[in-house]
C-alpha cells in the first residue's frame, strides 16, 4: 500500500512540474516552478541537473522518480 | 569519484525541493 502512494506522489509531483502535460520536464518547466515553491533560480536549475541522469535536458517520470526515491530513502536513512 | 561528490552536493537541495512540493500538498489551498 505505501509503495502506491509513493508512486501516486511522484505522479503528482511530476505533473506539478510538467506545467503542459508534456509527459516530460525541461529546465524551462523547472525555472516556471521558481514562484510557486521557495527555491531559487540557482537551486532550481541544481535540482534539475541532479534529476536528469542522462543529462539530455528532458527529465521523464523515470528519472523523477529515481530522484524522489533517493529523497526518500535519504530520509529514512537519518 | 566526481559523480558521487556531486549528488552529496546536492542531496540538500533535492531534500529541499521535494520537502516544498510536499507542504505544497499539504499546505493551505
Amino acid at each position: 500500500a505505501g509503495h502506491n502512494t509513493i508512486q501516486e506522489k511522484t505522479h503528482e509531483f511530476f505533473q506539478i512540474c510538467d506545467i503542459e502535460d508534456k509527459g516530460f520536464i525541461t529546465r524551462r518547466d523547472m525555472q516556471r516552478l521558481n514562484g510557486e515553491l521557495p527555491l531559487s533560480a540557482d537551486e532550481l536549475e541544481n535540482v534539475f541537473d541532479t534529476l536528469d541522469s542522462d543529462g539530455n535536458g528532458f527529465l521523464t517520470l523515470d528519472e523523477f522518480s529515481s530522484g524522489f526515491s533517493a529523497f526518500l530513502s535519504g530520509q529514512t536513512a537519518s | 569519484d566526481p559523480n558521487m561528490k556531486g549528488a552529496a552536493a546536492n542531496e540538500g537541495v533535492l531534500a529541499n525541493f521535494f520537502n516544498s512540493l510536499l507542504s505544497k500538498k499539504t499546505g493551505s489551498p
